[in-house]
């Protein structure tokens, strides 16, 4: 049996609003150690993948392996029924058809129940273990989603480029061209603003601009974004959790 | 123009 109890139920809205736009049916695998996710857009170029840990909920108990079928365009339609400040708790028993959605407001004595039938998904998991990268950035997520929004106007492809003194952001289109050079540096008094780069080897990639919107919807997670980069290989683009991550994988373009 | 690549071609299925 599954019983997860959220303190505010504005983090699992959070959370399910920075990936429902680019994925819809995915099984939340739950066990002892929390819930996880995986889920692969239809044009199979980004990967979400969601690690929620125990320390994330109040309440957190799963005794055996439970999977849960999950729509999310209907599971944000329940989730909008609860106030951002109520507990939410989720229950699901061994074999379910359905999760329980318990919104309480702690305030008020007003408890509301939706019931969200489950599907069988029958979808691909992919292995994304083991991957090594050349370059690690750590840089605000709010910097990093005006960088995407701003170069996206120009094309729909964002180059990026690593040196050990820049990170250099290039879009180049039919109305002109624009770059966005962020250079590493230490905020000791907003450590959250800091820039950080490691690097092994310079790096050289472009991605589509539409999947990176995508991708820093999540920016509400956290403060910082921390972007794994390696040449012909697809980008790692990590929010952390308070206990756990959302991470979204997206495969490179490549010039003919 | 540069061409999208597949996550597939990168990671197996498992």
């Amino acid at each position: 049996m599954l019983e997860g109890k959220f303190e505010e139920a504005s983090l699992f809205k959070r959370i399910i609003d920075s990936f429902k736009d680019c994925v819809q049916l995915v099984n939340f695998n739950c066990n002892e150690h929390g819930i996880a996710a995986q889920a692969v857009d239809d044009s199979r170029v980004l990967l979400v993948s969601l690690s929620i840990g125990t320390e994330s909920f109040q309440e957190f108990r799963c005794d055996r392996g439970v999977t849960l079928g999950v729509d999310l365009s209907s599971l944000s339609k329940i989730l909008r029924c609860g106030n951002n400040n109520d507990n939410l708790t989720l229950i699901a028993d061994d074999t379910p058809d359905s999760v329980l959605l318990l919104f309480e407001d702690t305030k008020k004595d007003r408890i509301s129940e939706y019931s969200l039938k489950l599907m069988d998904i029958d979808a691909d998991f992919l292995d994304i273990e083991g991957m090594e990268y050349d370059t690690v950035i750590t840089m605000p997520s709010a910097e990093f989603a005006k960088v995407v929004r701003d170069l996206n106007q120009l094309s729909d492809s964002l180059n990026i480029l690593v040196t050990k003194d820049t990170v250099k952001f290039v879009a180049e289109g039919d109305i002109g061209s624009g770059s966005v050079i962020v250079k590493p540096h230490t905020d000791m008094d907003k450590p959250q603003e800091s820039v950080k780069v490691e690097l092994d080897k310079p790096v050289d990639l472009t991605f589509g601009s539409k999947y990176l919107l995508d991708i820093i919807k999540g920016a509400g997670l956290s403060d910082q974004i921390t972007i794994k980069l390696s040449a012909e290989t697809p980008a790692l683009f990590e929010f952390s959790l308070q206990s756990g991550y959302l991470q979204f994988f997206l495969a490179p373009k490549f010039n003919e | 123009t540069p061409i999208q690549n597949d996550l597939t071609e990168f990671f197996t299925i498992i």
